[in-house]
């Protein structure tokens, strides 16, 4: 996170604020409430208190204008630049203006009139851009559908007000970080040839041009998917990824979810009612043989029959020795099979059925 | 002579959209010197380098494939940099 510069912020810690204007884009109601909420989410973390009033000059004045709209900062139409805040201070100061040339929505599509407006009430309480993906202080826009202060966020508001004084404050989503020495995976899978990591609601994939590992929403790519996986694996044959989350899942080709989906892994794969949700899997494109991995269990399914192999489930430690209790991740790379468990991997060779290495879950990134 | 080889409109296009990222942004001063006949170490580059390490890109102080997507992204119009 980042304070603004010469640390402005509100001595007073019971602000006000007033709606000058409204967008004809939503109804006023949506407005009111989506404002309201963006205030909430920075009280319930800091001791700062929000109240709205109809009539005179409010701390934080909010308005809907185009172009130039005289404070020296012209909003540019439609995309581009949304909206703006003001650092906290007296007239213009704590202001948030928001580009009436923008279509504002109260859904998914562009743009979520709640998320901008809680990035904009950072500004208007002193923060500055964030360079962590997953903050709402970050300045490009992203929406996966649910609005939350990071961890970043909370820290950066908390080191200027403090924390609030309410105990049950929310647990805030922290960014995984690719060298964090506890960092453990939701999903892993190939694709395409390359290697992609879930965890939260992001990717990180190790790309051979750039040091960096990239790190993203997983949105990004499948806006359709839900925020977070539990396994993944890729039918390379067919150029197919597919999703687990539950007892549903989807399949994609690139990045285009294929229609029909998702669908449930009973009718599809043949799994008893007992199956809630799938741990790991992975696929062997060589023998068509897909490994779905369940709490200690695990079951073999045939690609080409497109049915589960008699006589499982088994049990992981029997047939996978060493692999003991349940898996989070699995992916197979040059003929070896990744177990993820913990912050732990195994490099597991099929063939001789036996761990070969043990690694840290995230080797693959060069910390 | 066919003429000197004329930059293609969406090279031009963004070469605009760097120069005015940067002014927007990163403080980067509009003193009419367009990008593509910068030095080495001339603002534009160094405001670029800036902008890349902000969003985590190859710091390379040129308008690659990369960089061009994320100034294309919409976003706050409060600068990344302070004024």
């Amino acid at each position: 996170f980042v304070l603004t510069d010469g640390n402005p912020r509100w001595e007073k810690t019971h602000l006000t604020y007033r709606i000058e204007n409204y967008t004809p884009d939503l109804p006023q109601a949506d407005v009111d409430s989506a404002i309201e909420k963006a205030f909430q989410l920075w009280s319930d973390v800091t001791p700062l208190k929000f109240t709205k009033v109809f009539e005179d000059q409010a701390d934080i004045m909010i308005s809907f204008v185009w172009g130039d709209h005289r404070d020296n900062s012209p909003f540019d139409g439609p995309g581009g630049n949304l909206a703006h805040a003001f650092q906290p201070g007296p007239g213009i100061g704590g202001d948030v203006h928001f580009d009436e040339d923008e279509g504002w929505t109260n859904n998914l599509r562009n743009y979520n009139l709640y998320r901008v407006a809680a990035h904009e009430l950072g500004h208007s309480l002193g923060l500055s851009h964030s360079t962590d993906i997953g903050a709402l202080m970050y300045p490009n826009y992203f929406f996966t559908g649910d609005v939350q202060l990071s961890q970043d966020d909370v820290n950066g508001i908390q080191a200027i007000y403090g924390p609030s004084s309410n105990p049950n404050k929310p647990i805030a989503p922290q960014t995984p970080q690719a060298c964090d020495s506890k960092l453990t995976f939701d999903a892993i899978t190939t694709i395409r040839g390359e290697v992609m990591f879930f965890k939260d609601k992001f990717y990180m994939r190790i790309n051979p041009f750039y040091p960096e590992v990239e790190l993203n929403f997983i949105s990004v790519f499948w806006p359709h998917l839900p925020n977070t996986l539990e396994a993944a694996y890729e039918v390379a044959n067919r150029d197919e990824i597919r999703f687990f989350k539950g007892s549903k899942y989807w399949a994609a080709r690139g990045q285009n979810v294929l229609r029909g989906y998702p669908k449930d892994i009973y009718t599809s794969f043949g799994f008893p009612k007992t199956v809630k949700n799938i741990d790991a899997a992975v696929s062997e494109e060589d023998t068509g043989k897909t490994y779905f991995f369940v709490a200690n269990k695990y079951w073999r399914y045939d690609e080409y029959k497109r049915s589960m192999d008699a006589g499982y489930p088994k049990i992981i430690a029997h047939d996978f020795p060493g692999i003991g209790h349940k898996v989070d991740a699995v992916f197979k790379k040059d003929g070896f099979f990744y177990f993820f468990q913990g912050t732990r991997q195994y490099k597991y060779d099929p063939k001789n059925r036996r761990i070969l290495t043990l690694l840290k879950a995230n080797s693959w990134f060069n910390c | 002579s066919h003429g000197f080889p004329a930059a293609s409109k969406t090279q031009e296009q963004d070469v605009e959209m760097v120069q005015k990222y940067l002014e927007n942004y990163y403080n980067l001063k509009n003193d009419g010197d367009q990008i593509e006949r910068q030095k080495k170490s001339s603002p534009v580059v160094e405001k670029l380098k800036q902008m890349q390490e902000f969003f985590g890109l190859k710091i390379t102080g040129k308008p690659d494939a990369e960089t061009l997507n994320v100034m294309k992204q919409p976003r706050c119009g409060v600068p990344d940099m302070a004024q």
